[in-house]
């Protein structure tokens, strides 16, 4: 059919069959129905401009343009459906790969991402983000959590405690993200867990984005004195987003919970052959 | 005798901002990586002497230190293996395993000896190189607790029987 999906009893998310992208996600036990486009893109990292000489760096995130560039705008896709696991592999380019996975009885779709080695033969420094695009009227809000304790609300171009210049309308929106950002249209929330800290941010109305990678060419003279650029090939990095769809009413249950789940993960030791009796005396 | 204190004193170095927010210079990172990999090694004796004591079975573990990028000789090669799974939280999950293995049959054993569901899948990164597969099964861990499955591979005499197995197990 020209429609690729997967699901559980809780979940299905549908795809493109002919770009392979993830192009909807609903919520079974509560009818939510939500159209969500999900990529990869990559900012030009900023080595100074007219306007001023700050690079992207270790310590600074400065792209050199508003509008990131697609990593690709479709993927090679392979579907998997066993009675433990239904998972859509999407191959976006030779170093942008992800798997979009759905277990029984889970409320989270899990992407796991491998990002790298990032090209720069052509030069340029890369700052690789994930972006999830829907039509929610978010009026410019979205959601960052503080160490996984406190949520704060984050409002375009604005701070709370003084009135902002904008200089830098992407960086400057960008926040710490340790655990979760949400976005919200007062109705349906859209939460994506993370399993470690990112930069994320929220640019336009229903879209929310979050730093995977980045491997960039200059220093950003803040005193590290080189570009945060690895040795070699340069590094491959693989982790999960989880994403939920949820009722605002009840998203927090779900989050905290998920969160909970994700710091503390179940740790797997493995011992080969037969064990012994073991007695401490 | 295990030891944490190496692994507490690199995360207490680790707690620089360089460490956290990787500001540092590509030598200081592998220094950082480096004390943070010598702390494993006494760690993982004593979580080994513990999960001993507490399971009053002594066994070889093996803790695959690059399971993230499905790497674990142990679930790789062993015909027969055990799987630990400890559930830090104060409730009780059910965590679905993922271990790289190669091609076959396998049978889960929970610690009641009752066989739980099993799949074997195709990992995405195989498709340029040999096949890999990922052994999947779901494990129910309480709380603060572990849980303790065995897995061992049918290992078919030959492709022959491996299909005929296969579809006597359909008929049946």
């Amino acid at each position: 059919s020209h429609v690729l999906a997967i699901e559980n009893e809780y979940i299905r998310a549908t795809f493109d069959s002919d770009t392979g992208l993830l192009m909807k996600i609903e919520n079974m036990e509560q009818t939510l129905s939500l159209p969500v486009s999900q990529g990869f893109f990559w900012y030009n990292a900023s080595t100074g401009d007219k306007i001023s000489s700050q690079a992207s760096g270790a310590y600074i995130f400065r792209p050199s343009h508003l509008k990131p560039l697609p990593v690709s705008r479709w993927a090679q896709i392979h579907l998997v459906k066993t009675a433990l696991v239904q998972e859509v592999h999407q191959k976006f380019s030779a170093w942008c790969s992800q798997v979009i996975r759905l277990y029984p009885g889970q409320r989270h779709l899990e992407l796991e991402w491998t990002v790298g080695p990032i090209p720069v033969k052509d030069n340029l420094g890369k700052e690789v983000i994930s972006r999830f695009d829907t039509p929610m009227k978010t009026k410019g809000k979205f959601y960052t959590d503080s160490n996984g304790r406190e949520i704060l609300k984050r409002r375009l171009d604005y701070r709370h405690t003084w009135r902002l210049n904008q200089t830098e309308p992407v960086a400057g929106n960008y926040y710490p993200v340790n655990t979760r950002i949400y976005i919200s249209d007062g109705h349906m929330q859209l939460t994506v867990v993370t399993d470690r800290s990112q930069g994320g941010s929220s640019l336009k109305d229903g879209s929310l984005e979050l730093m995977v990678h980045r491997r960039l060419l200059a220093d950003d003279d803040r005193g590290v004195a080189e570009p945060l650029l690895e040795s070699g090939t340069g590094s491959t990095v693989q982790g999960r987003h989880l994403v939920l769809l949820s009722s605002v009413s009840d998203a927090a249950a779900r989050h905290r919970l998920l969160v909970e789940k994700e710091v503390l993960a179940p740790q797997v030791v493995l011992a080969e052959g037969e064990s012994s009796p073991y007695y401490s005396q | 005798s295990g030891d944490s204190a190496p692994l507490n004193e690199a995360m207490a170095v680790l707690q620089h901002h360089d460490a956290v927010s990787g500001t540092a210079r590509q030598n200081v990172v592998n220094d950082y990586a480096r004390q943070l990999a010598a702390g494993w090694e006494p760690c993982e004796v004593l979580v080994s002497n513990a999960l001993a004591q507490l399971s009053r079975q002594k066994q070889n573990f093996s803790f695959c230190r690059e399971l993230n990028i499905s790497i674990c000789p142990v679930s790789q090669k062993s015909q027969h293996f055990q799987v630990t799974v400890y559930n830090p939280l104060g409730r009780k999950v059910q965590h679905m395993v993922r271990l790289p293995v190669s091609e076959g049959l396998f049978f889960v054993k929970d610690p009641n000896g009752k066989t739980v569901p099993s799949n074997v899948v195709l990992r995405p990164s195989s498709y340029s190189k040999r096949y890999q597969w990922d052994l999947l099964f779901s494990a129910s861990v309480p709380a603060l607790g572990f849980s303790i499955y065995s897995v061992a591979k049918v290992t078919a005499p030959n492709p022959q029987s491996y299909s005929l197995l296969t579809r006597s197990k359909k008929s049946r």
